[in-house]
């Protein structure tokens, strides 16, 4: 594998999207990309990472390779990521390790890192990204990120429901309630406000807080998230990258009994 | 109450 970032923070921005919620991770590599898909101790959240070559300037992968990580690692690393280095990502075809190559043309700089690899043994879950859903909601990541450190503060339990209205956030603490309604709306001026819903029939649906302060931790992917929601299936919280690819996060919901 | 699913309950191994 030799794959070159322009910049080497759109490496650091995914990887640092899902730090916190899992800690290791297989990335499968081929021809057609990046891809890895990772649960969380708990089980309740799982977290999928498209890297297509469109998102590098130059892409090469021979033959298929799986990349285990440590993320907290991997992490640490890449705090020498800014806007002004490229990085590429080297794998031997042998692989037991990953080369990071940091450059500043500019500044007439380079660093290199070498993370050890690990033998990560993890199933890979059919998750099917094109799945139906009963409704999709396409709104400002920046609003949901402050939508969800608002309410989750007052309950463990965050519920989402959608009707013709629009989509309210509501929780339901000891001492306090909460609830923020959104409507559809168009924002000529800065196209990033926009939220559209589209639904075949309404959903309410109960998350746990925790899981969705993890999430709006990949805000700084895209300034827009997609929500796909069902009734008794896990929710898609999707980040899309400008070029192509993105992070989504699968999130197993409450029942009641 | 509230009780949590797993992802497990939803997707199965490839």
């Amino acid at each position: 594998l030799e794959a070159k970032f322009d910049d080497s923070t759109i490496f650091k921005k995914i990887i640092d999207s899902f730090k916190d919620s899992v800690t290791q991770i297989n990335f499968v590599c081929s021809e057609s990309g990046i891809e890895a898909q990772a649960i969380d101790d708990s089980r309740v959240l799982l977290v999928t990472v498209s890297i297509p070559p469109s998102c590098f300037e130059s892409y090469r992968c021979d033959r298929p390779t799986t990349i285990g990580v440590y993320l907290a690692s991997l992490a640490k690393l890449l705090k020498s990521a800014n806007t002004n280095s490229s990085l590429t990502l080297y794998v031997a075809d042998k692989p037991d390790e990953l080369l990071l190559l940091f450059e500043e043309p500019k500044n007439q700089k380079s660093m290199e890192y070498k993370l050890k690899l690990v033998d990560i043994t993890a199933d890979m879950l059919e998750v099917d990204s094109d799945m139906k859903s009963d409704v999709t909601v396409e709104m400002s990541s920046v609003e949901f990120t402050k939508t969800v450190r608002d309410l989750t503060q007052l309950s463990d339990s965050f519920t989402v429901s959608v009707t013709k209205d629009g989509i309210v956030f509501s929780v339901q603490g000891d001492t306090a309630q909460g609830k923020v309604l959104l409507q559809p709306r168009e924002d000529l001026a800065d196209e990033s406000n926009n939220l559209s819903i589209s639904m075949s029939k309404t959903i309410d649906l109960s998350f746990a807080s925790k899981y969705l302060l993890d999430i709006i931790k990949a805000a700084s992917i895209s300034n827009k998230i997609f929500l796909k929601f069902s009734d008794d299936t896990p929710a898609l919280f999707e980040f899309k990258m400008e070029k192509g690819g993105g992070v989504g996060f699968y999130l197993a919901p409450k029942y009641d009994d | 109450k509230s009780n949590q699913r797993s992802i497990g309950d939803f997707f199965t191994v490839k």
